[in-house]
């Protein structure tokens, strides 16, 4: 292994990134996810953490790009050059570049996520057999609305299981679209477009108007890729067009002729000698996951491995079943020594399937049809979440507090509500990443803030403050004038206006909201203001003007007269039968 | 009718590889990933010939060190790979 000149390594080992785009080759979730999986690869090895932001700057910021993409590196098209990465440091320093004329995959070919349907978002299955037929790509076979469809098993007439593919019919990405599907026709500069357009950019992204008019309303998307897009050349996003004729021959399917690397290419047009219009064939692709650990280890201070089968070796190499090399090991340890104590997270539902942020999500929406031999079914927008999951047997929740006159629990990223009022049917499993992203599955206070309604949670010694989706933090607690050596809040009660009292063991503080710093005169013990509840309540919060303290399955109920007037089960709370 | 075909490249609108021999293809790469140009002990720029550049980038990638333009050296260069340079000056 090998280390940057003068070891240049992060000064904390607290590292958070920010994903700045999307390629359009993958699904958000799979994309989050493999950056998940490759910030892991090193994580497991070292006392690095990572942090994922939303907004602001973080040490590693992640884009995808093409050719020339803003900084004095350009990228080569297919193949070549895959992505790369800068050494530890400020500004650029520490950022990773990914190659979006590359083809996304996770390394096997297409990973095709589905939406709607009854499959709940699982992956195509290729070769899937439908009417008789076998598929190799996403079809629209069966459908009028022309919304490409695939199985999620390998025989879609025994099991009934299908979703929807990605298609500008069905959502965009990034842009300011909220994640709509394109209107077609759409007016640009006054003319008119029928389907995902480069026109006005010269990245060479394919993007549509999210309304009927961009002039007018400025509302567009970026177009997810189709699985039978070409990459790359001159019609990225297009669809081969078979039979075409090349030098005056014929082809029914994807050609080396005309080039001398012998890589696979279609025309999109019927002619190519008269458009010239043309891409390369989907293949098995990159694996995001493999080049993005490799980058990353870049980003953490490792220049490239003379040994072959090294993850730091600088050349591409697909490996299913993935584990870092003893050489990555010692490169990244001599830098920030071993893996110290037990895991601090604790297990969590997987993230394999977890939503991108709401931005890029498809709209609340029911395709027209389903293929013609399955029945209706409930389309399903939010991540699947596991219904096993029975909060009435949660015997220690994270975190309670009341939102908007709905109580909240927190257990291991997933959230219930209950009301007192009105229907006081239990409502949940959501997951917390959906609703405030960038929070770890493990909470330990949740308040809401009188005055702005801007939304506080605490987990272990840092904090993030919401208004609506947009997050700042996570902070330090320190920076509030809590003590450095507080491990954690356990609870919040609000008091007045502007005023928050912050439980940790034995002890509370008075959080100044407008100021964002803890009141003079404190820490105070419990005892002397709470007299007969828990000294180790693990939950404290404020519900219908009186005070809850929480003690695994028990609550103390203490009126603002500061008299315990009931004790009873977190789960009548709950709404639990 | 068994003549071969002649094989006709063409240049394809908007790609960015262009048709290169392997030995264009070799002197761009060593150049690009930092085998050619490197800093004398005095600190002054000087550059490999190709030969002795090849030998490093086969150090480099655990190939044979022959020095030539070998196929095991063709092949290297020509698999996709992480932009960052092997050898920084």
């Amino acid at each position: 292994y090998q280390t940057f000149d003068g070891d240049l390594k992060w000064d904390h080992n607290d590292i958070t990134y920010r994903i700045l785009s999307y390629s359009p080759d993958l699904d958000a979730s799979i994309i989050d996810d493999a950056f998940v999986r490759a910030f892991k690869v090193w994580s497991d090895v070292t006392p690095l953490t990572f942090t994922r932001l939303y907004n602001g700057i973080a040490d590693i910021m992640i884009s995808f790009g093409k050719k020339d993409h803003g900084d004095f590196y350009p990228f080569d098209g297919k193949d070549g050059l895959l992505a790369h990465a800068y050494p530890p440091g400020e500004g650029v320093q520490g950022d990773a570049h990914f190659d979006d004329d590359e083809y996304w995959t996770l390394g096997s070919g297409p990973a095709i996520k589905t939406y709607y349907g009854n499959a709940e978002g699982a992956l195509c299955h290729f070769p899937f057999r439908f009417e008789g037929k076998s598929y190799s790509t996403c079809t629209t076979e069966g459908r009028e609305d022309g919304l490409p469809w695939c199985a999620t098993t390998a025989d879609y007439g025994k099991d009934g299981k299908y979703g929807f593919c990605p298609s500008e019919l069905l959502y965009t990405f990034d842009g300011n679209g909220d994640g709509q599907e394109c209107v077609f026709p759409f007016v640009f500069e006054g003319k008119t477009y029928t389907s995902c357009t480069t026109e006005g950019r010269d990245d060479g992204y394919r993007w549509c108007a999210t309304t009927a008019n961009f002039d007018q309303d400025k509302k567009y998307g970026f177009c997810p890729n189709r699985d039978t897009a070409v990459i790359g050349g001159n019609s990225e996003g297009e669809p081969c067009q078979f039979p075409f004729s090349f030098l005056g021959k014929t082809y029914t399917s994807c050609t080396s002729e005309g080039r001398s690397d012998g890589k696979l290419w279609c025309a999109t047009t019927s002619n190519y000698d008269k458009d010239s219009k043309w891409g390369f064939c989907p293949d098995k692709g990159y694996s995001l996951f493999l080049v993005a650990a490799h980058e990353f280890g870049h980003a953490l201070g490792l220049e490239h491995s003379n040994i072959q089968d090294a993850l730091m070796y600088p050349m591409y190499k697909y490996i299913a079943d993935f584990s870092l090399h003893q050489d990555d090991i010692e490169g990244i340890q001599y830098l920030y020594g071993p893996k110290t104590g037990p895991d601090p997270t604790p297990p969590k539902p997987s993230t394999t399937t977890t939503s991108p942020v709401s931005t890029l999500k498809p709209t609340k929406k029911t395709p027209n049809t389903t293929p013609s031999t399955t029945p209706t079914t409930t389309p399903s927008v939010y991540t699947p979440v596991d219904p096993s999951v029975d909060p009435c047997k949660v015997d220690k929740f994270d975190a309670i507090t009341e939102i908007q006159g709905e109580l909240h629990f927190f257990k291991d990223g997933y959230y219930w509500k209950s009301s007192n009022r009105g229907n006081k049917a239990r409502k949940g499993p959501f997951m917390v990443s959906e609703r405030w992203p960038a929070l770890p599955a493990k909470l330990d206070t949740a308040f809401e803030g009188s005055l702005t309604n801007k939304m506080y949670f605490f987990a272990g010694t840092k904090f993030w403050v919401f208004t609506g989706k947009n997050v700042l933090g996570p902070r330090r607690i320190e920076k509030l004038g809590l003590p450095v050596s507080l491990k954690k809040v356990e609870g919040a009660l609000q008091r007045g206006k502007g005023k928050v009292l912050l439980f940790s063991g034995e002890n509370y503080w008075s959080l100044d909201l407008k100021t964002q710093q803890i009141d003079k005169g404190y820490p105070r013990h419990i005892d002397v203001t709470f007299p007969e509840v828990p000294m180790d309540a693990h939950d404290v919060f404020l519900y219908n003007r009186n005070y809850y303290f929480c003690r695994d399955i028990y609550y103390w109920r203490m009126t603002s007269k500061r008299q315990v007037d009931k004790v009873g089960y977190v789960y009548e709370l709950l709404n639990c039968p | 009718w068994c003549h071969p075909i002649k094989t006709i490249f063409v240049t394809f609108p908007g790609d960015v590889i262009k048709n290169m021999t392997d030995f264009e293809l070799a002197e761009s790469y060593l150049k690009r990933f930092g085998y050619m140009e490197i800093l004398d002990k005095s600190g002054q720029q000087g550059a490999l010939s190709t030969s002795k550049a090849l030998r490093r980038l086969q150090n480099q990638l655990g190939l044979k060190e022959t020095g030539k333009l070998d196929q095991p050296t063709i092949d290297a260069i020509k698999t996709p790979r992480c932009g960052v340079p092997d050898v920084r000056n």
